[in-house]
């Protein structure tokens, strides 16, 4: 049965959908059955995939809504073991109109349970906020990936994000684990880089993956290619270390 | 009587927070009476300025409720000229509590109305997201600040926020304009980031400032010191680029 992992923090741009995308893709280079979910209404996921939705074209909102199947939104993409539920930009509306739906924070769930058994990894890239976009993938998910960005702004809503987490854990989702905090955007020659890598192992030990993503130009430049990193430029260190965070991943789960 | 400008963009990770504290600072360094009201729940622009309120401790979230008086939250800084009216945790919960409240979107702006003539300029700090919060800044303000981070994904939402301030300006407030775009965390050596200069000057041409923020590491270094950059390394390329914005508006609005 597909592991479903979200890709969670509500402080903006340390890295969510640049991990959500290239992780997604590594796992698909192992030949994991893989689909990556984008819960995001920027859209993000969905174009650094080279998929680009007009306004109005079925996406993962009509999908929430049951106006549209899972199998007709979903698409390929360059990787055979790749596919995406795009998103777009209908589905900022949701945050409001679903506010009185039955079950609302259930919606992505009920999808995610009809068709986890069609994959090995399921990811969620989720908004930067705690709202009900990010709510819904916490509750459809068995495991959390917390990426932390190497600056102090990002340390600060950590506490935050924990608490909101264990409020789901007990309200909604009691199997949520954390899988773990994975450091973005690491620059060796940053001493307050080195003081935030440190802080969060010191904090979190064990659930700190020994991966560390560093500051990259070619993780920045592939989405305006529209393609995962590993197919943008696989020598780049920033191919090397979503390869080692999936091998790292899979090594855990003692599928290797 | 006080611009109110605010700092916008659903974008997440653009440098909103950096470009509200230390513009603002800038100003005040230059004896304009101003104030920096933090609408993002991350209170960012808070701790930027080492303010941290524990939880519970009366913060905006009580002033936009009218539990609490405006004088009586909002703080001194470590600069003459700079007031804070601080954030905390409390006001995620506003999104979906005040749904119900009469004239939700002008909560802000029946604040920022009374204090205005204090202060030579106002400045509001968004959350990364186009819900509630920053629907009350942008009805608020007289004009918006964009800061674009120089990246591709920056550029993609752009648009959507553009729609959104035209939605704003027709429903409730037509005297809102674009103070301007800001390129901020340029870095003069990756390609991507000229392309994406090239790309906003073309489209926004005169609307986007001449003054544009580099990659400076003094910028990401001065929060985790509670100070802004002018008060931690005045002589960095940090401190520069926001005295040279800061000159930049007071001299096109006449009063450099
Ligand atoms: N390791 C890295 N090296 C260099 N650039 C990176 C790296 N990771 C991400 N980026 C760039 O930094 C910016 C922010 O990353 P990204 O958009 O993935 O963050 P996010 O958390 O998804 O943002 P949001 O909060 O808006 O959803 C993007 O322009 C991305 O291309
Ligand atoms: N010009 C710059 N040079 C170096 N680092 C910067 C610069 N501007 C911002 N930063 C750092 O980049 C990160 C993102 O900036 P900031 O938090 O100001 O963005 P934001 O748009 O307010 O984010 P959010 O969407 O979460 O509110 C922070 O850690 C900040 O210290
Ligand atoms: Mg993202
Ligand atoms: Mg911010």
């Amino acid at each position: 049965m597909g592991h479903v992992i979200c890709i969670c923090n509500q402080k903006g741009g340390v890295g969510k959908t640049t991990t959500s995308v290239n992780l997604a893709s590594c796992m698909a280079l192992a030949e994991r059955r893989s689909l990556l979910i984008d819960m995001d209404p920027q859209a993000n996921a969905s174009s650094g995939l080279g998929i680009r939705l007009n306004r109005g074209e079925p996406s993962i909102y009509d999908v929430l809504l049951s106006r549209e199947v899972f199998h007709r939104v979903t698409r390929p993409t360059a990787l055979e073991f790749l596919q995406i539920l795009p998103s777009t930009q209908d589905l900022i509306g949701a945050e409001v109109e679903f506010i009185n739906l039955e079950a609302r924070e259930r919606m992505l769930a009920s999808i995610v349970d009809n068709v986890r058994g069609l994959y090995d990894y399921i990811f969620i890239d989720c908004p930067p906020s705690l709202g009900f976009l990010t709510l819904n993938a916490l509750v459809a998910s068995d495991s959390v990936l917390i990426p932390i960005q190497c600056e102090y702004y990002a340390l600060e809503g950590v506490g935050y994000l924990l608490q909101t987490i264990r409020r789901v854990q007990s309200a909604f989702n009691p199997e949520l684990k954390i899988k773990g905090f994975l450091l973005t955007m690491f620059d060796p020659r940053n001493n307050l880089c080195h003081q935030v890598v440190d802080d969060v192992r010191k904090h979190f030990s064990a659930l700190v993956f020994r991966s560390v993503i560093p500051r990259n130009v070619r993780l920045s430049e592939s989405p305006s290619f529209g393609k995962p990193v590993i197919l943008y430029d696989i020598t780049s260190k920033g191919s090397e270390s979503y390869l080692a965070l999936s091998k790292e991943i899979l090594d855990a789960e003692g599928n290797g």
